[in-house]
Protein backbone atom coordinates (compact mmCIF):
# COMPACT_ATOMS: atom_id res chain seq x y z
CA UNK A 1 0.00 0.00 0.00
CA UNK A 2 1.39 3.75 -0.69
CA UNK A 3 -0.90 4.76 1.37
CA UNK A 4 -2.29 3.57 5.27
CA UNK A 5 -5.09 5.38 7.40
CA UNK A 6 -6.23 5.47 10.63
CA UNK A 7 -9.34 6.70 11.56
CA UNK A 8 -12.00 7.24 14.44
CA UNK A 9 -15.07 8.31 14.47
CA UNK A 10 -14.73 12.14 13.78
CA UNK A 11 -11.23 12.50 11.92
CA UNK A 12 -8.56 10.10 9.88
CA UNK A 13 -5.27 10.47 9.30
CA UNK A 14 -3.16 8.93 6.48
CA UNK A 15 0.19 8.31 6.44
CA UNK A 16 3.13 6.89 4.56
CA UNK A 17 4.12 3.45 5.14
CA UNK A 18 7.45 3.67 2.72
CA UNK A 19 8.61 6.94 4.76
CA UNK A 20 6.70 6.56 8.04
CA UNK A 21 5.55 10.08 8.01
CA UNK A 22 2.25 11.96 8.26
CA UNK A 23 0.72 12.88 5.03
CA UNK A 24 -2.92 14.54 5.75
CA UNK A 25 -5.82 14.72 8.07
CA UNK A 26 -9.04 14.26 7.01
CA UNK A 27 -12.13 16.03 8.99
CA UNK A 28 -14.84 13.61 8.44
CA UNK A 29 -18.03 16.26 9.29
CA UNK A 30 -17.01 18.47 6.31
CA UNK A 31 -14.70 15.92 3.99
CA UNK A 32 -12.17 18.75 4.02
CA UNK A 33 -8.80 17.36 3.99
CA UNK A 34 -5.53 19.31 5.02
CA UNK A 35 -1.88 18.09 4.22
CA UNK A 36 -0.14 17.72 7.28
CA UNK A 37 3.14 16.16 8.00
CA UNK A 38 5.31 16.71 11.81
CA UNK A 39 8.68 16.21 12.03
CA UNK A 40 11.54 16.24 14.63
CA UNK A 41 14.08 18.56 13.35
CA UNK A 42 17.05 20.61 15.31
CA UNK A 43 18.91 23.62 15.25
CA UNK A 44 22.84 23.78 15.05
CA UNK A 45 23.91 26.16 18.33
CA UNK A 46 25.77 28.97 17.19
CA UNK A 47 29.33 29.53 18.79
CA UNK A 48 31.50 31.40 20.14
CA UNK A 49 33.84 31.91 16.99
CA UNK A 50 32.36 33.35 13.64
CA UNK A 51 33.81 31.56 10.24
CA UNK A 52 37.47 32.19 9.26
CA UNK A 53 39.05 34.21 8.04
CA UNK A 54 37.79 36.78 10.77
CA UNK A 55 36.96 34.43 14.01
CA UNK A 56 35.24 37.79 15.05
CA UNK A 57 33.41 37.13 18.46
CA UNK A 58 30.24 35.83 18.12
CA UNK A 59 26.20 35.59 20.30
CA UNK A 60 26.56 31.88 21.04
CA UNK A 61 23.46 30.11 21.63
CA UNK A 62 22.54 29.59 26.12
CA UNK A 63 20.77 29.58 28.94
CA UNK A 64 19.50 33.04 27.74
CA UNK A 65 20.19 33.45 23.72
CA UNK A 66 18.18 31.38 20.90
CA UNK A 67 20.93 31.89 18.27
CA UNK A 68 20.90 29.16 15.76
CA UNK A 69 23.50 28.10 13.19
CA UNK A 70 21.74 26.63 10.78
CA UNK A 71 18.37 24.28 10.68
CA UNK A 72 18.66 20.39 10.42
CA UNK A 73 16.30 18.35 9.20
CA UNK A 74 14.70 15.16 10.18
CA UNK A 75 15.45 11.83 8.60
CA UNK A 76 13.51 11.41 5.16
CA UNK A 77 12.70 7.60 6.09
CA UNK A 78 11.15 7.37 9.47
CA UNK A 79 10.71 3.77 11.40
CA UNK A 80 6.83 3.78 12.31
CA UNK A 81 4.90 1.45 14.55
CA UNK A 82 0.97 1.86 14.88
CA UNK A 83 -0.88 0.60 17.41
CA UNK A 84 -4.75 0.44 16.80
CA UNK A 85 -7.55 -0.76 18.70
CA UNK A 86 -11.07 0.18 19.23
CA UNK A 87 -10.17 3.08 21.86
CA UNK A 88 -7.14 4.75 21.02
CA UNK A 89 -4.70 4.06 17.86
CA UNK A 90 -1.52 5.55 17.71
CA UNK A 91 1.37 6.29 15.35
CA UNK A 92 5.03 5.80 17.00
CA UNK A 93 7.72 7.50 14.97
CA UNK A 94 11.14 7.35 16.05
CA UNK A 95 13.32 10.33 14.62
CA UNK A 96 16.52 9.98 15.92
CA UNK A 97 17.66 7.25 18.61
CA UNK A 98 17.29 10.28 21.17
CA UNK A 99 13.79 12.05 19.83
CA UNK A 100 10.61 10.37 18.84
CA UNK A 101 6.99 11.36 18.16
CA UNK A 102 4.02 9.23 19.30
CA UNK A 103 0.68 10.93 17.32
CA UNK A 104 -2.45 9.27 19.27
CA UNK A 105 -5.91 9.60 17.91
CA UNK A 106 -8.84 8.22 21.04
CA UNK A 107 -11.71 7.29 19.58
CA UNK A 108 -14.20 10.05 19.91
CA UNK A 109 -12.11 13.26 19.18
CA UNK A 110 -11.56 15.76 16.73
CA UNK A 111 -7.74 16.73 17.84
CA UNK A 112 -4.66 14.85 17.84
CA UNK A 113 -2.28 14.22 20.74
CA UNK A 114 1.40 14.77 19.16
CA UNK A 115 3.16 13.59 22.41
CA UNK A 116 6.95 14.24 22.09
CA UNK A 117 10.02 12.50 23.78
CA UNK A 118 13.22 14.38 23.39
CA UNK A 119 16.75 13.51 25.53
CA UNK A 120 19.25 12.21 26.11
CA UNK A 121 20.27 15.18 23.17
CA UNK A 122 23.69 13.71 21.97
CA UNK A 123 26.80 15.55 23.23
CA UNK A 124 29.68 13.35 21.93
CA UNK A 125 29.30 15.56 18.64
CA UNK A 126 30.01 18.78 20.52
CA UNK A 127 27.14 20.10 18.57
CA UNK A 128 24.75 22.20 20.43
CA UNK A 129 21.43 20.85 19.77
CA UNK A 130 17.90 23.05 20.16
CA UNK A 131 14.98 20.48 19.02
CA UNK A 132 11.68 21.79 17.83
CA UNK A 133 8.60 19.79 16.46
CA UNK A 134 7.53 21.37 13.03
CA UNK A 135 4.05 20.52 11.51
CA UNK A 136 4.46 21.05 7.97
CA UNK A 137 0.43 21.44 6.11
CA UNK A 138 -1.59 23.28 3.16
CA UNK A 139 -2.65 25.86 5.14
CA UNK A 140 -2.21 29.03 3.04
CA UNK A 141 -1.47 31.41 5.94
CA UNK A 142 0.86 33.96 4.03
CA UNK A 143 3.32 35.05 6.29
CA UNK A 144 1.16 35.35 9.15
CA UNK A 145 0.74 33.20 12.77
CA UNK A 146 -1.23 33.95 15.83
CA UNK A 147 0.63 33.63 19.42
CA UNK A 148 -1.55 33.70 22.68
CA UNK A 149 -0.73 36.84 24.80
CA UNK A 150 -0.02 34.80 27.96
CA UNK A 151 -2.80 32.76 27.72
CA UNK A 152 -5.11 35.67 27.34
CA UNK A 153 -6.01 36.80 23.57
CA UNK A 154 -4.16 35.71 20.65
CA UNK A 155 -2.10 38.19 18.90
CA UNK A 156 -1.15 38.36 15.45
CA UNK A 157 2.62 37.90 14.49
CA UNK A 158 3.65 38.49 10.68
CA UNK A 159 7.01 37.38 9.79
CA UNK A 160 10.21 39.69 9.79
CA UNK A 161 8.05 42.61 10.90
CA UNK A 162 7.26 44.94 13.74
CA UNK A 163 4.60 46.70 14.45
CA UNK A 164 6.82 50.61 15.38
CA UNK A 165 9.74 49.87 13.15
CA UNK A 166 11.21 49.33 10.47
CA UNK A 167 13.05 45.55 10.78
CA UNK A 168 16.65 44.85 10.08
CA UNK A 169 16.25 41.30 9.61
CA UNK A 170 19.66 40.08 11.31
CA UNK A 171 18.26 36.49 12.65
CA UNK A 172 15.45 35.42 10.37
CA UNK A 173 15.14 32.28 12.98
CA UNK A 174 15.52 33.66 16.09
CA UNK A 175 13.92 37.26 15.49
CA UNK A 176 10.80 35.22 14.41
CA UNK A 177 10.47 32.77 17.58
CA UNK A 178 7.36 34.47 20.15
CA UNK A 179 6.30 32.63 23.24
CA UNK A 180 3.78 30.24 23.25
CA UNK A 181 2.23 29.70 26.72
CA UNK A 182 -1.05 28.44 25.54
CA UNK A 183 -1.41 27.95 21.76
CA UNK A 184 0.23 28.64 18.47
CA UNK A 185 -2.25 28.87 15.32
CA UNK A 186 -2.30 29.53 11.46
CA UNK A 187 -4.97 30.18 9.35
CA UNK A 188 -7.02 31.36 5.80
CA UNK A 189 -8.64 33.85 5.19
CA UNK A 190 -12.34 31.96 6.00
CA UNK A 191 -10.80 29.19 5.62
CA UNK A 192 -8.94 26.52 7.73
CA UNK A 193 -7.11 27.07 11.32
CA UNK A 194 -4.25 24.57 11.90
CA UNK A 195 -4.11 25.28 15.83
CA UNK A 196 -1.55 23.47 18.11
CA UNK A 197 -2.28 23.64 22.22
CA UNK A 198 0.84 23.30 23.87
CA UNK A 199 1.06 21.67 27.57
CA UNK A 200 3.93 24.40 28.62
CA UNK A 201 5.40 27.45 27.71
CA UNK A 202 7.47 27.12 24.91
CA UNK A 203 8.98 29.01 21.96
CA UNK A 204 7.64 28.90 18.67
CA UNK A 205 7.27 30.46 14.93
CA UNK A 206 5.58 30.08 11.61
CA UNK A 207 8.82 30.57 9.23
CA UNK A 208 7.03 29.45 6.37
CA UNK A 209 3.51 29.45 4.73
CA UNK A 210 1.75 26.23 6.59
CA UNK A 211 3.98 25.38 8.78
CA UNK A 212 4.24 25.48 12.80
CA UNK A 213 6.71 24.51 15.14
CA UNK A 214 7.56 24.51 18.93
CA UNK A 215 10.72 24.20 20.29
CA UNK A 216 10.72 21.11 23.23
CA UNK A 217 14.84 20.80 24.14
CA UNK A 218 18.14 22.13 23.95
CA UNK A 219 21.62 21.14 24.96
CA UNK A 220 24.26 23.55 24.19
CA UNK A 221 28.03 23.35 25.31
CA UNK A 222 28.80 27.32 25.38
CA UNK A 223 27.77 30.24 28.29
CA UNK A 224 26.23 32.73 25.75
CA UNK A 225 27.43 35.74 28.60
CA UNK A 226 24.72 37.12 30.12
CA UNK A 227 25.24 36.16 33.78
CA UNK A 228 24.91 32.67 34.55
CA UNK A 229 28.60 31.88 33.32
CA UNK A 230 26.75 27.90 32.80
CA UNK A 231 26.17 25.89 29.47
CA UNK A 232 22.71 24.71 29.41
CA UNK A 233 22.97 20.99 29.91
CA UNK A 234 20.53 19.37 31.99
CA UNK A 235 20.94 15.62 33.03
CA UNK A 236 18.57 13.26 34.72
CA UNK A 237 20.72 13.50 37.82
CA UNK A 238 20.33 17.12 38.41
CA UNK A 239 24.08 17.62 38.14
CA UNK A 240 25.59 19.48 34.91
CA UNK A 241 28.31 18.59 32.63
CA UNK A 242 28.25 15.45 34.97
CA UNK A 243 28.66 11.48 34.05
CA UNK A 244 24.96 11.42 34.34
CA UNK A 245 22.56 10.73 31.54
CA UNK A 246 20.91 13.96 29.89
CA UNK A 247 17.55 15.12 30.68
CA UNK A 248 14.69 13.43 29.15
CA UNK A 249 11.56 15.86 28.55
CA UNK A 250 8.63 14.72 27.24
CA UNK A 251 5.71 16.63 26.46
CA UNK A 252 2.21 16.90 24.50
CA UNK A 253 1.15 19.34 21.43
CA UNK A 254 -2.76 19.24 20.94
CA UNK A 255 -3.55 19.35 17.22
CA UNK A 256 -6.36 20.18 15.60
CA UNK A 257 -7.66 21.56 12.01
CA UNK A 258 -11.19 23.39 12.13
CA UNK A 259 -13.29 25.56 10.10
CA UNK A 260 -14.18 29.49 10.26
CA UNK A 261 -16.82 29.25 12.44
CA UNK A 262 -15.69 26.41 15.08
CA UNK A 263 -11.74 27.07 15.44
CA UNK A 264 -12.12 29.51 18.53
CA UNK A 265 -13.91 28.06 20.31
CA UNK A 266 -12.23 24.35 19.53
CA UNK A 267 -9.34 25.59 20.58
CA UNK A 268 -9.67 27.15 23.51
CA UNK A 269 -11.81 24.14 25.05
CA UNK A 270 -8.72 22.39 24.06
CA UNK A 271 -7.19 24.08 26.69
CA UNK A 272 -8.64 22.08 29.10
CA UNK A 273 -6.12 19.58 28.25
CA UNK A 274 -3.38 21.19 30.38
CA UNK A 275 -5.83 20.51 33.48
CA UNK A 276 -6.75 16.99 32.65
CA UNK A 277 -8.25 14.82 34.89
CA UNK A 278 -5.69 13.45 37.51
CA UNK A 279 -5.52 9.67 38.29
CA UNK A 280 -5.35 8.34 41.91
CA UNK A 281 -5.18 4.81 43.07
CA UNK A 282 -6.49 2.53 46.16
CA UNK A 283 -4.87 -0.70 46.96
CA UNK A 284 -3.39 -2.79 49.63
CA UNK A 285 0.17 -3.14 48.36
CA UNK A 286 2.53 -3.06 51.14
CA UNK A 287 5.07 -0.62 49.46
CA UNK A 288 4.55 2.73 49.12
CA UNK A 289 4.05 4.56 46.30
CA UNK A 290 6.81 5.21 43.55
CA UNK A 291 7.97 8.55 44.70
CA UNK B 1 -7.37 25.08 58.78
CA UNK B 2 -5.04 25.65 61.96
CA UNK B 3 -4.84 22.30 62.88
CA UNK B 4 -4.84 20.69 59.44
CA UNK B 5 -2.28 18.12 58.80
CA UNK B 6 -1.18 19.17 55.24
CA UNK B 7 -1.82 22.66 53.11
CA UNK B 8 -0.14 23.72 50.46
CA UNK B 9 1.80 26.26 52.17
CA UNK B 10 5.07 24.57 50.96
CA UNK B 11 3.78 24.61 47.42
CA UNK B 12 2.58 28.93 47.20
CA UNK B 13 6.57 29.53 48.84
CA UNK B 14 7.90 26.76 45.79
CA UNK B 15 5.65 28.80 43.25
CA UNK B 16 6.34 32.03 44.48
CA UNK B 17 10.23 31.62 44.36
CA UNK B 18 9.88 30.52 41.19
CA UNK B 19 8.79 33.49 39.97
CA UNK B 20 12.11 35.08 39.60
CA UNK B 21 13.58 36.02 36.26
CA UNK B 22 15.89 33.30 36.40
CA UNK B 23 13.68 30.62 37.56
CA UNK B 24 11.21 29.86 35.53
CA UNK B 25 12.91 30.99 32.30
CA UNK B 26 15.60 28.28 33.46
CA UNK B 27 18.42 30.70 33.23
CA UNK B 28 19.95 29.84 37.38
CA UNK B 29 22.59 27.90 37.87
CA UNK B 30 22.19 24.30 37.91
CA UNK B 31 22.84 24.07 42.03
CA UNK B 32 20.16 26.79 42.27
CA UNK B 33 17.91 25.15 39.66
CA UNK B 34 18.35 22.13 41.92
CA UNK B 35 17.05 24.01 44.67
CA UNK B 36 14.17 25.17 42.90
CA UNK B 37 13.46 21.96 42.12
CA UNK B 38 13.65 20.07 45.64
CA UNK B 39 11.31 22.98 47.12
CA UNK B 40 8.49 22.23 44.47
CA UNK B 41 9.15 18.72 44.96
CA UNK B 42 8.47 19.40 48.49
CA UNK B 43 5.22 21.80 48.06
CA UNK B 44 3.95 18.53 45.73
CA UNK B 45 4.19 16.38 48.13
CA UNK B 46 2.67 18.52 50.65
CA UNK B 47 -0.35 19.22 48.49
CA UNK B 48 -0.69 15.80 47.40
CA UNK B 49 -1.71 15.17 51.43
CA UNK B 50 -3.66 18.60 51.11
CA UNK B 51 -5.49 16.97 47.82
CA UNK B 52 -6.38 13.68 49.07
CA UNK B 53 -7.87 14.66 52.77
CA UNK B 54 -10.53 17.53 50.43
CA UNK B 55 -11.07 14.14 48.01
CA UNK B 56 -11.64 12.28 51.44
CA UNK B 57 -14.22 15.14 52.73
CA UNK B 58 -15.48 14.56 49.36
CA UNK B 59 -16.72 11.17 49.46
CA UNK B 60 -17.72 11.95 52.73
CA UNK B 61 -20.18 14.61 51.80
CA UNK B 62 -19.11 16.91 53.96
CA UNK B 63 -17.34 19.07 52.37
CA UNK B 64 -19.82 21.71 52.19
CA UNK B 65 -19.21 22.32 56.12
CA UNK B 66 -15.39 21.89 55.97
CA UNK B 67 -14.77 25.54 56.35
CA UNK B 68 -17.28 25.97 59.45
CA UNK B 69 -15.00 22.59 60.93
CA UNK B 70 -11.56 22.02 62.56
CA UNK B 71 -9.90 20.17 59.69
CA UNK B 72 -9.34 16.62 61.88
CA UNK B 73 -7.00 13.67 60.48
CA UNK B 74 -8.64 11.63 57.80
CA UNK B 75 -8.54 8.45 57.57
CA UNK B 76 -10.55 6.13 54.66
CA UNK B 77 -11.85 3.59 56.71
CA UNK B 78 -13.27 5.71 58.62
CA UNK B 79 -15.43 7.70 56.71
CA UNK B 80 -19.26 7.53 57.23
CA UNK B 81 -20.79 5.38 54.19
CA UNK B 82 -22.22 7.68 51.34
CA UNK B 83 -23.89 6.90 47.82
CA UNK B 84 -21.60 5.23 45.76
CA UNK B 85 -19.11 6.01 44.63
CA UNK B 86 -18.05 7.12 48.45
CA UNK B 87 -18.83 3.51 49.13
CA UNK B 88 -16.47 2.09 46.79
CA UNK B 89 -13.64 4.39 48.11
CA UNK B 90 -14.82 3.77 51.99
CA UNK B 91 -15.11 -0.11 51.10
CA UNK B 92 -11.49 0.02 49.58
CA UNK B 93 -9.83 0.13 53.00
CA UNK B 94 -6.68 1.24 51.54
CA UNK B 95 -4.70 4.40 51.08
CA UNK B 96 -5.12 6.98 47.93
CA UNK B 97 -1.62 7.02 45.66
CA UNK B 98 -0.96 9.15 43.15
CA UNK B 99 1.78 8.59 40.35
CA UNK B 100 4.18 10.85 39.92
CA UNK B 101 5.41 9.43 37.39
CA UNK B 102 2.48 8.51 35.10
CA UNK B 103 3.28 9.72 31.97
CA UNK B 104 6.64 7.23 31.30
CA UNK B 105 4.14 4.26 32.66
CA UNK B 106 5.40 4.07 36.14
CA UNK B 107 2.94 3.22 38.70
CA UNK B 108 3.76 1.35 41.42
CA UNK B 109 0.00 0.60 42.87
CA UNK B 110 -1.24 -0.38 39.64
CA UNK B 111 1.41 -2.46 38.59
CA UNK B 112 1.82 -4.66 41.86
CA UNK B 113 -1.73 -5.30 41.96
CA UNK B 114 -2.51 -6.44 38.32
CA UNK B 115 1.06 -8.16 38.63
CA UNK B 116 -0.61 -9.92 41.73
CA UNK B 117 -4.08 -10.19 40.20
CA UNK B 118 -6.20 -8.02 42.49
CA UNK B 119 -8.26 -5.41 41.31
CA UNK B 120 -7.13 -1.96 41.21
CA UNK B 121 -9.75 0.96 42.07
CA UNK B 122 -9.51 3.86 40.47
CA UNK B 123 -10.53 7.75 41.49
CA UNK B 124 -10.48 10.10 38.40
CA UNK B 125 -10.90 13.62 40.04
CA UNK B 126 -11.92 16.29 37.45
CA UNK B 127 -10.39 19.95 38.53
CA UNK B 128 -12.50 22.06 36.46
CA UNK B 129 -15.61 23.13 36.45
CA UNK B 130 -17.69 21.61 33.56
CA UNK B 131 -17.60 17.61 32.85
CA UNK B 132 -14.96 15.88 31.30
CA UNK B 133 -14.40 12.75 28.74
CA UNK B 134 -11.34 11.99 28.72
CA UNK B 135 -8.66 9.12 27.84
CA UNK B 136 -6.92 7.26 30.95
CA UNK B 137 -3.77 5.06 30.47
CA UNK B 138 -3.37 2.92 33.04
CA UNK B 139 0.14 1.14 33.81
CA UNK B 140 -0.59 -2.46 33.88
CA UNK B 141 1.49 -5.96 34.25
CA UNK B 142 0.21 -8.81 32.55
CA UNK B 143 1.99 -11.71 34.14
CA UNK B 144 -0.89 -12.89 36.01
CA UNK B 145 -3.31 -12.31 33.15
CA UNK B 146 -3.72 -9.76 30.07
CA UNK B 147 -7.67 -10.53 30.38
CA UNK B 148 -8.32 -7.23 32.24
CA UNK B 149 -12.06 -5.34 32.33
CA UNK B 150 -12.92 -1.82 33.18
CA UNK B 151 -16.24 -0.71 35.22
CA UNK B 152 -17.53 2.31 36.05
CA UNK B 153 -19.29 3.13 39.72
CA UNK B 154 -22.36 1.67 38.67
CA UNK B 155 -20.94 -2.01 37.70
CA UNK B 156 -21.50 -1.29 34.11
CA UNK B 157 -18.54 -2.36 31.57
CA UNK B 158 -16.15 -0.08 29.90
CA UNK B 159 -14.92 -0.53 26.29
CA UNK B 160 -11.18 -0.64 27.28
CA UNK B 161 -7.62 -1.57 25.48
CA UNK B 162 -4.66 -3.07 26.09
CA UNK B 163 -1.88 -1.19 24.76
CA UNK B 164 1.90 -1.93 24.38
CA UNK B 165 3.99 0.88 25.78
CA UNK B 166 6.47 2.40 23.19
CA UNK B 167 10.04 1.55 22.69
CA UNK B 168 10.63 5.97 24.28
CA UNK B 169 8.93 4.79 27.10
CA UNK B 170 10.71 1.52 27.66
CA UNK B 171 14.17 3.40 26.90
CA UNK B 172 12.99 6.09 29.34
CA UNK B 173 12.34 3.98 32.54
CA UNK B 174 15.61 2.51 31.80
CA UNK B 175 17.07 5.67 32.05
CA UNK B 176 15.35 6.40 34.83
CA UNK B 177 17.00 3.14 36.75
CA UNK B 178 20.44 4.96 35.56
CA UNK B 179 19.87 7.92 36.85
CA UNK B 180 18.14 6.45 40.28
CA UNK B 181 15.16 8.11 39.95
CA UNK B 182 13.57 4.10 39.66
CA UNK B 183 15.26 1.71 42.51
CA UNK B 184 14.32 -1.39 40.11
CA UNK B 185 11.23 -1.66 37.50
CA UNK B 186 8.74 -3.30 39.59
CA UNK B 187 6.88 -0.43 39.10
CA UNK B 188 7.64 0.09 35.17
CA UNK B 189 4.77 -1.08 33.46
CA UNK B 190 5.44 -2.60 29.62
CA UNK B 191 1.59 -2.76 28.98
CA UNK B 192 -1.19 0.10 29.78
CA UNK B 193 -4.96 -0.19 30.23
CA UNK B 194 -6.45 3.00 28.24
CA UNK B 195 -10.48 4.00 28.40
CA UNK B 196 -12.21 6.45 28.05
CA UNK B 197 -13.50 8.10 31.27
CA UNK B 198 -15.87 10.45 32.37
CA UNK B 199 -15.83 12.73 35.77
CA UNK B 200 -18.58 15.47 36.76
CA UNK B 201 -17.46 18.95 37.37
CA UNK B 202 -15.07 19.70 40.29
CA UNK B 203 -15.77 15.79 41.54
CA UNK B 204 -14.75 12.60 40.93
CA UNK B 205 -15.93 9.32 39.68
CA UNK B 206 -14.22 5.49 40.13
CA UNK B 207 -13.47 2.98 38.20
CA UNK B 208 -12.26 -0.37 39.07
CA UNK B 209 -10.49 -2.60 36.96
CA UNK B 210 -10.14 -6.34 37.30
CA UNK B 211 -9.07 -9.77 35.85
CA UNK B 212 -11.69 -10.51 33.35
CA UNK B 213 -13.53 -14.03 34.27
CA UNK B 214 -13.25 -16.17 31.59
CA UNK B 215 -17.26 -17.00 31.64
CA UNK B 216 -19.86 -14.57 32.28
CA UNK B 217 -21.56 -16.66 35.19
CA UNK B 218 -24.91 -15.46 33.83
CA UNK B 219 -24.82 -16.25 30.48
CA UNK B 220 -22.43 -18.59 30.24
CA UNK B 221 -20.66 -16.67 27.32
CA UNK B 222 -17.21 -15.34 27.60
CA UNK B 223 -16.42 -12.17 28.54
CA UNK B 224 -14.78 -10.09 26.19
CA UNK B 225 -12.90 -7.71 28.40
CA UNK B 226 -9.99 -5.41 27.32
CA UNK B 227 -10.22 -5.87 23.53
CA UNK B 228 -5.57 -6.31 22.37
CA UNK B 229 -4.33 -3.85 19.74
CA UNK B 230 -3.11 -4.72 16.90
CA UNK B 231 0.16 -3.58 16.20
CA UNK B 232 2.26 -3.21 12.22
CA UNK B 233 5.79 -1.94 12.12
CA UNK B 234 7.68 -0.35 9.24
Amino acid sequence: QSTLQVANKLISVTLSPQTGKLLSLRRLSDNSVTQLDSEVMWYNSSDEKGPPPSNTNHEPSGAYIFRPNGAVAGTALVPVTIVEGPVLTEIRQEFYPWASLTTRIWSDTEHIESEWTAGPLPFQDQLGHEVVIRYESNVTNGDEFYTDSNGREMLKRKLNFRPSWKLDVQQPVAGNYYPVTAAIYIQEKAGRQLAVVTDRSQGGSSLKQGQVELMVHRRIFRDDRRGVAENLNETMCGCTNCNCPGLVARGTHYLTVQGSDTAASYRRTLQQRVNDPLVLTFGKAAAPTAG
Amino acid sequence: AEDATSSTEKLERAVALLQHHDAITGTAKQDVADDYHRRLAAGMAEAEGAFKEELALLASGEDTHRALKTASKWDLTNLHTAADPAQQLDHAGGRLGMCPFLNASVCHPTVEMSRLGHSILLAIYNPLGWPRTEGVRVPLDTGFTSNWTVTDGDGKEVLSQLVPVSNATLDLQNLMLQADILKNLTAAASYELAFRADAPPLGYSTYTISPAEAVDLTTRNPIAGALSSTVRSW
